[in-house]
């Protein structure tokens, strides 16, 4: 067995499970399994497990499909089955599994499914500190297999859970009401065993029927479907309770990731008429140079996007561009992103930006769209979903793009991944998305990335930025710099 | 007796062997060549660690261990940790 970081600093850890019907199945079922599952560790150690309904359990528990934002995106049915964090705070316990697997409430995860019950226990192991182990037939062999009904933990697995959390205080632990760990006991109904019918005589009128061996006589009747079980962590355990319906509460929202807010954004069919920037038409009224009302302080903020457009360096912030060549800010800029670029709505922040380096067309990123320009003139067909491009359908937004003048390939990044697209079949690459940390240093939701003339690239972050050392994958400077002084030449501090 | 017998690696072979830290992920962008001492190394630990005969080549048990279900997480610790060449001091 390997340990891996610390273990929990408390013995007594809650767990919730966030995904309703998972992959369709019955939400009581799953959380049974789940509860079964971390009962394995419970039993071999001093932990106790209690189930809350809540966002602020130790281990949350969750179903996802494909790239889902933490770096170990999932790939559909077959080879990866879940994964899960050490301990730690913010997601560390958390167990993630494949929504798309053909996941089984039945233990021994026939060859048509996977047992729930048996990757969880593995994943559980993760979520309490225990690194893969390579003794075969150990729990945290990374390698699916089956586990039984009345599954007993391995000694390896036993040696690193008691390593770090103790063996449990007594073999009576559990069952003993004077122990603080006691648990009342659970109703188990024993399922209907199968009898054959016996052969019958019908000489006589009574029915003679076989003695059954006594390992098959049914223990006491059931009064209950077997996937209706009682569970000790369900708020129906107690016998009165029985009759009452499951309790299963609703779920709570999401948490919301602190993220810059995102905008929704819908584009209009193109050929729609773009709104003037006059509002007026009347004989009277005269041309009015636009009110740059909100402005941004260009000593004190942040960038949407940046990108080296011809020699000349345009940075883009709300609905404006500042324009920047060899001799500093070109007149007239600040100025509105719809005064340069034509686009056919109004246009309140761009999210990315990058020139195409086989055609100089420029390319903008908008919510879940991207837009073409020749020169200042939007490609008839644009704009396009981002899923043309093959990202993904869920992808919101891209944080950046850039052509990285290391290799000259077009990335794409969008909160911790990024892609790599092939500008020759107009396709991201196969692989991707990978996880932004292959940048070392950089972190996620960047805000943006450009390549200046000499070929250095610089990642921006808030109102600081970083220089990238391409050749060691890392960022030169551990300590960001203050964009408003370097690029806008702004007094420090 | 061949003085050099390089071995095979493809590239999905190779991302399993990233993916699942028996091959340092730093020459993913930068596309470094791998030397074929440390291709062979990451296929013989993989190899150590599914249980399966260290041939250090991708032979047919190493393909059918590659597509078995699996749990997500790395089987080695971050190798970037543990890589020299990546651990030099470099000069100003």
């Amino acid at each position: 067995y390997t340990l891996h970081g610390s273990p929990w600093k408390h013995l007594n850890l809650t767990w919730s499970l966030r995904t309703e019907r998972p992959s369709g199945l019955e939400t009581g079922g799953v959380r049974r399994e789940l509860a079964r599952a971390l009962d394995v560790w419970a039993k071999n150690s001093k932990l106790t497990f209690h189930e809350i309904n809540s966002d602020a359990a130790d281990i949350l528990i969750s179903f996802h499909r494909g790239y889902h934002g933490d770096g170990y995106p999932f790939d559909g049915r077959g080879q990866i089955l879940a994964h899960a964090f050490f301990p730690g705070s913010d997601r560390g316990g958390d167990a993630h599994f494949d929504e798309e697997e053909e996941w089984t409430l039945d233990s021994s995860g026939n060859d048509d499914g996977t047992s729930l019950f048996a990757v969880a226990a593995h994943e559980f192991g993760h979520s309490l500190g225990l690194a893969h182990s390579s003794v075969r037939g150990a729990l945290m062999y990374p390698w699916y297999q089956g586990i039984t009904e009345d599954y007993e933990l391995p000694e390896d697995d036993k040696h690193g859970i008691q390593q770090m959390y103790g063996a449990p205080e007594s073999r009576l632990w559990g069952k003993n009401p004077d122990y603080p760990g006691y648990r009342p006991p659970v109703h188990r109904p024993s399922y209907p065993t199968y009898t054959p019918r016996t052969t019958t005589t019908t000489t006589t009128a009574s029915t003679t029927t076989t003695e059954r061996p006594w390992r098959t006589r049914p223990r006491e009747p059931m009064t209950h479907p077997p996937d209706r079980r009682d569970h000790p962590y369900r708020p129906n355990h107690y016998p009165e309770e029985r009759t009452r319906p499951p309790y299963y509460p609703p779920r709570p929202e999401w948490p919301v990731t602190p993220r810059r807010p995102h905008r929704h954004h819908t584009p209009p069919t193109v050929g729609t008429t773009s709104t003037p920037y006059t509002t007026s038409t009347t004989p009277s009224s005269r041309y009015r140079p636009p009110v740059k009302k909100d402005l941004p302080d260009n000593c004190d903020t942040d960038y949407d996007a940046i990108s080296l457009i011809r020699r000349e360096l345009f940075i883009f912030k709300g609905k404006y561009v500042w324009r920047l060549n060899d001799r500093g800010l070109v007149d007239g800029f600040p100025a509105e992103i719809n005064q340069l670029f034509k686009f056919p709505m109004r246009v309140d922040h761009v999210d990315a930006v990058y020139e195409r380096i086989e055609d100089n067309r420029i390319i903008f990123f908008i919510g879940r769209y991207f837009y073409v320009f020749k020169a200042f003139y939007l490609e008839p067909g644009y704009p396009k979903p981002l899923t043309a491009l093959g990202l993904p359908p869920d992808l919101e937004k891209i944080d950046a793009a850039m052509v990285w003048g290391y290799n000259k390939k077009t990335y794409f990044f969008s909160g911790s991944m990024y892609w790599r697209f092939d500008e020759n079949v107009n396709h991201v690459e196969l692989d991707y998305p990978r996880d932004i940390s292959m940048f070392a240093g950089v972190g996620p939701n960047i805000d943006t990335v450009f390549q200046w003339k000499n070929g250095t690239t610089y990642f921006f972050k808030g109102k600081h930025f970083w220089q990238f050392d391409d050749m060691r994958m890392r960022v030169a400077h551990k300590k960001p710099k203050s964009s408003a002084h370097y690029w806008m030449g702004c007094p420090r501090g | 007796k061949p003085a050099f017998s390089a071995v095979y690696v493809d590239d999905r072979a190779q991302n399993y062997l990233m993916k699942f830290g028996y091959l340092p992920q730093s020459g993913l962008e930068t596309g470094n060549l791998r030397t074929d001492d440390q291709l062979r190394d990451a296929i013989r630990s993989l190899q150590k660690f599914g249980g399966i005969p260290e041939t250090g080549q991708v032979d047919e048990r190493t393909q059918q261990l590659m597509v078995r279900r699996r749990c997500g997480l790395p089987d080695k610790p971050d190798l970037r940790l543990q890589d020299p060449s990546l651990l030099r001091r470099f000069k100003r």
